[in-house]
């Protein structure tokens, strides 16, 4: 399982969340206007969360973080 | 499996219910509008509760806390 | 797989029944109007129960408590 | 694999079967109008039995008790 | 995998036949008019005949006993 | 996998034939006009035989003995 | 998996062949009109000959012997 | 998974092709107009050879050896 | 998994590439207009090549080899 | 499961991340106007970042790192 | 999992990248115009590269070099 993350803006981060008892960062991506990445859960990641103007693209629809 | 949720305002809480005998909080992640949380069910995770004014991507459709 | 359970007034109550030979609640979740909880079934879990005005979101269908 | 049932009047029970050589009844859950069940299968349950007015969401749809 | 089936009158009866080289009644559930009764195939029950007016969701679709 | 089979006149059987090098009827069910049967393949089953007027319900489709 | 075979006349025959290096006949089931047989693939069957005017219906269909 | 075969003329065959390094036909079965063969892939068969007018029904649809 | 081939010309080659580090021709088997052969991926059979004007079944599609 | 890249200019860059306690580039691979790159998930690779515009193929549909 | 390439010129270069920490080219398999090659990810393949026009059929839709 994975999604796909499409910065509409530059300075979009993409923060993976460790998976088991302890909830923290391990990992930050930047991304650039127009840059993708295309990220799964692993066996350390259990939870992604995402700042900035981006789209993404999963499992259940396509979602714009700012649209509203 | 795993649910995407967007703040659809600043202050929204996403907390993790442990999973086994005992049912209790092991991490409150706070979002600002906009922030976009994707998060699996997990090992320590079978039960997630969420606050504030959010929409979420779920398995089932898409879910807003407060459209009623 | 999980449930999605959305209050729609205060007060709503979600219960977890036992696994196993022994039926009885071991957790009880207190929602508020507005408030979301998803949940699996678990290895403790293997029946949920809700009382109060409140919409389920489920495999077969989205199901409100009081609309017949 | 699930089924939901939402009481359509007070004192709606189900029952569970129990799974093995011999079939009784091991649990008994009563609901009141508008509360909502959702019961797994499981190592002990092999067989549900639904009396009074009840609406049944399952796999093969939505069957309520006595709409005939 | 399971079978939902609704008694139309009373005295329907559902009949669960052993599973194993030999094949024979190990349980008759009898139910009223209104009663639902959801019943799994198991390590015991390979085979369910149904009498009396009753409607079978399966798999394959509703069946009705008597509407021919 | 199962299969539904509903009698449209008394008489119907239902033969199931042995699994293995050997084929041969291990066990015969007969049915009256309305009753059903729902049968599984099983360590002991690989065919089934189908005699008289009757309704099948497969995973192919309803199929009916005497149609043409 | 298994297909459904129905006669359509009286001498149709289904015969099972052998599964392994050998491929030789080690049933024939002789179907009169109107007659049905539900066979799956086994252990011992990894291919079914049909001759007569049968229907046969299949993973890929509803399939006439004679209608071409 | 398998294939279904249906002669539409005499003398049409079906070749089986070895699994393994090496490949020859291990066997060849004759159909007359109107038979049909169902063939499974199998742990001596993973490649099946058709000459003659034939019509194959497969995962990927319906296929005519001579139709252009 | 298997690809359907069938000979829209005589002289048709379809060949078996090897499975592992090393890739070279295992078999060509040849086809006849008309002719049809359906073929798996295999423990020594991880990609096929097609030569002439044939036209393929696959899970992606019908395609012809000389269409555009 | 894989995802497809298209080059829609000279210079697009894929950048496979290692999959692990740590993420960092494993490995860039150029591509040029119109080559196209299939590339899976794998033991060392879990998260894909692309630049420079191109067009991905993925479960999730169709996305150009440029259109907003 | 395989992909279809169809060359649509002559002189089409299909890579096979290596499964592992390391990425380089194992295998170049040259495709004049009508051939088609139909090829799996594998223990030693996990990336795929293409050039040349031609046609790619995948399991995300039908994705030509050249078209923009
Ligand atoms: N460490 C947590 C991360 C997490 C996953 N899903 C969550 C939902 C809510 C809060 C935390 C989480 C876990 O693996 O379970
Ligand atoms: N600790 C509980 C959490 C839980 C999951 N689903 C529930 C439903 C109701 C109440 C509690 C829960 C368990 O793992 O089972
Ligand atoms: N303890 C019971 C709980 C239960 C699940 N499904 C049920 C249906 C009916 C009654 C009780 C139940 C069990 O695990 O089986
Ligand atoms: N004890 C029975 C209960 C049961 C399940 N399905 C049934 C169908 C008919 C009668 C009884 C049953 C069993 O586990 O098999
Ligand atoms: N004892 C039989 C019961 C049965 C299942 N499916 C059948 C079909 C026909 C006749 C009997 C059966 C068995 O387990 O196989
Ligand atoms: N004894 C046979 C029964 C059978 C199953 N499918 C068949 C098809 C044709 C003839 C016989 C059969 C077997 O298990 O294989
Ligand atoms: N004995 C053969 C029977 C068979 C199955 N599929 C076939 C296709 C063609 C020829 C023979 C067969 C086998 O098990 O493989
Ligand atoms: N012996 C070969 C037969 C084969 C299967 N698929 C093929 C495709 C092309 C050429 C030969 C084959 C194998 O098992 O792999
Ligand atoms: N020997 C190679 C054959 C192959 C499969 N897919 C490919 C794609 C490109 C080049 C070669 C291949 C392998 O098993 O991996
Ligand atoms: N090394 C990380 C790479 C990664 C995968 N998905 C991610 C999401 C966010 C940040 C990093 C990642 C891991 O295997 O888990
Ligand atoms: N050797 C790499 C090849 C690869 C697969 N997917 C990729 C994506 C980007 C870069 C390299 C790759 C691996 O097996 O993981």
């Amino acid at each position: 399982q994975y999604i796909v993350v499409k910065a509409l803006e530059n300075g979009v981060t993409i923060m993976g969340l460790t998976r088991g008892k302890d909830t923290r960062f391990h990992h930050t991506e930047k991304l650039d206007r127009g840059e993708i990445m295309v990220a799964q859960f692993t066996e350390h990641t259990s939870a992604i969360k995402i700042r900035g103007k981006a789209r993404i693209y999963s499992e259940h629809g396509v979602i714009d973080t700012f649209d509203d």
